[in-house]
Parts: structure tokens; sequence; C-alpha cells
């Protein structure tokens, strides 16, 4: 899965997410990449999220739309709403990961697998790619 | 300096500094960072989130070494099914196709629903039809395949016969 969230000059937001879900997948089984809610979400009021893992999971939590939902209601900021809702993928030993944005340009790459290709760049030159935990 | 922030994945899973080498990382690393040098100069020129999305997904669908686009896994019979989504923060308006078989660039497919059509998410061969409809680039199922991919799915299908799989997480 690879996928895209962005904030742009006039304060909009865009989450966008790509895939060719699971080896060997049967019977048309789709997993949360296309299902907005589950593995994509945006919303000027509050973030844009993409997911990538075991799609299933992510579906049933409503993953996306859910770190919004966080954020939202309970005034989490971007990196403790995807935690959250990580510790609610882990609880279903579900795994995988998330990037956000919200609508200050704050970032969130998390994660509960040994790694995820990520990265982001900003209006302040700051720039970091990674691969692995700790990074 | 206007505020923008771009922000890229190309999955998650089980990764490890052992099996994977420098070369391997290095690969990885560089077309993330061409994914970001896209994105940063499309924000400085004024590119709308959208837009920024959809071409830094380009990228990464384009590349061989992700799962989407070409490089994707093979489904059970040997083929490659693509899905993509986009939402827009501001209009709540979104996109998205699912199964599609010939469409080169999801991620584009997914803007044309939400952009121009009344609908959210089209999926199988009424996907393909409107992305045709829509002037976007076809090609063969055979243009997604790489030798990692279906090597990937002989190793799975030789554990389902041994009754040993489980492993086959996406």
């Amino acid at each position: 899965t690879v996928g895209c969230v962005v904030l742009d000059i006039y304060g909009n937001l865009c989450a966008g997410t790509s895939t060719g879900g699971m080896t060997n997948k049967k019977f048309g089984r789709i997993g949360d990449s296309p299902l907005i809610g589950a593995g994509t979400y945006a919303n000027n009021r509050t973030c844009a999220v993409s997911c990538t893992g075991h799609g299933e999971f992510f579906i049933r939590l409503a993953f996306a739309r859910d770190v919004s939902a966080l954020m939202e209601y309970n005034n989490l900021n971007i990196v403790e709403a995807c935690r959250e809702e990580l510790n609610k993928l882990d609880e279903l030993r579900g795994s995988g990961g998330v990037i956000g944005v919200d609508n200050k340009g704050n970032i969130a790459m998390e994660f509960n697998t040994g790694g995820m290709f990520r990265g982001f760049v900003n209006a302040k030159g700051e720039k970091v790619i990674a691969i692995f935990k700790n990074e | 300096q206007q505020n923008f922030t771009v922000v890229v994945h190309g999955g998650a899973g089980v990764m490890s500094k052992d099996k994977m080498n420098n070369v391997q990382q290095q690969q990885y690393l560089s077309k993330l960072n061409e994914a970001l040098l896209l994105g940063e100069k499309m924000a400085k020129e004024g590119s709308t989130a959208t837009d920024i999305v959809v071409k830094v997904i380009n990228v990464l669908e384009d590349s061989p070494l992700f799962n989407a686009g070409k490089g994707a896994v093979f489904t059970h019979n040997g083929k490659i099914e693509l899905d993509a989504s986009i939402m827009d923060g501001e209009s709540l308006n979104a996109g998205a196709v699912a199964g599609a078989r010939h469409i080169r660039n999801p991620i584009t497919a997914a803007r044309e629903v939400m952009q121009n059509s009344d609908h959210v998410l089209l999926s199988g061969k009424g996907a393909s039809e409107f992305a045709r409809q829509q002037g976007l680039k076809m090609v063969s199922n055979r243009y997604f395949r790489t030798p990692k991919r279906h090597k990937s799915l002989k190793e799975l299908k030789k554990k389902e016969r041994t009754r040993n799989a489980g492993d086959n997480i996406g």
C-alpha cells in the first residue's frame, strides 16, 4: 500500500491511498484502502489520514474516520489520536500503520510493525525519510 | 513562506535491517525522496492538496518497489487487482475504485470518480469502463506483474497446499 496526506498553502487537506491488497486474495476481496473512513479520510476541521496494514481490522475500526473523531470530540492531537487508534488495532491483534497531518501542518507517522516506509517534508524545510522503527 | 506539509507512506510490515540490504534500503529511500521532492515542488508552486496527493502517489504506483500499481501483489487467480481512494478535506467529497485490473494509476481514477461522477466507489469492470470514458491510461494486467510478487504467490500457494498458510497478510 502507498499513501499521501497533504496540507496545501490554502489550508486545505487531502488524503489518498492506493494498493494491490494482500497476496493470494480470493473472492474479490478488498481491504480498507478504497474505503472512505477506513483507510482514507480527510476533513479540514481536523486532519487527513492514510492507512496501511491488515485491512479487515482497519475496516472494523473505521480507523481513519476514528482518528479524526478523536481529534474533534476528545481534543487529542494528531499523534495522540493515531496512537490511540493503533492501541485499538493492537487489542484486535491487527497490524499496520498510519500517516496523518492536521490543519496546522503537524504530522503523525505511527505503526505497530517492524517498519513502515515513510517520510515528510514541510514549509520550514524539515524533512525525514525512514523505514525501520526508532529511526 | 506559506505553510504546507506533505507526508507519504509506502506500506508497513515485517521489516528488519537484517533482511533488507543497503542497496535495497537506498532504493526505497530514493523513491520516497523523489515523491517528497515532487510534493514539495508542487506545494511551493501553489498546487492544491488534491493534485499533490495524486501526483505523489503516481510516483509510488509507477515504481515496482511498492504494493500499488506496477509491482502490486497477485490474487489467488494470478491476476492483479488494484484499489484506491481519495478524500478532499474542504468539500468532504470522496472517490474510490476497487478491484481494478486495467487502470494504470488507480489513484487518478479515484480522483475522477470524486470529481466527475455522482458516486463514491466504483468497482471491477465498471471502474475500468468509467476510467476509459474519462480518458485515463489503460494497460494490460501484465503491466503490473513483477517476478518478485509472482514468486511470493507461488510460495504462498505452496504453503496452502501443505496446510501451513497463515502468513498471507498484505
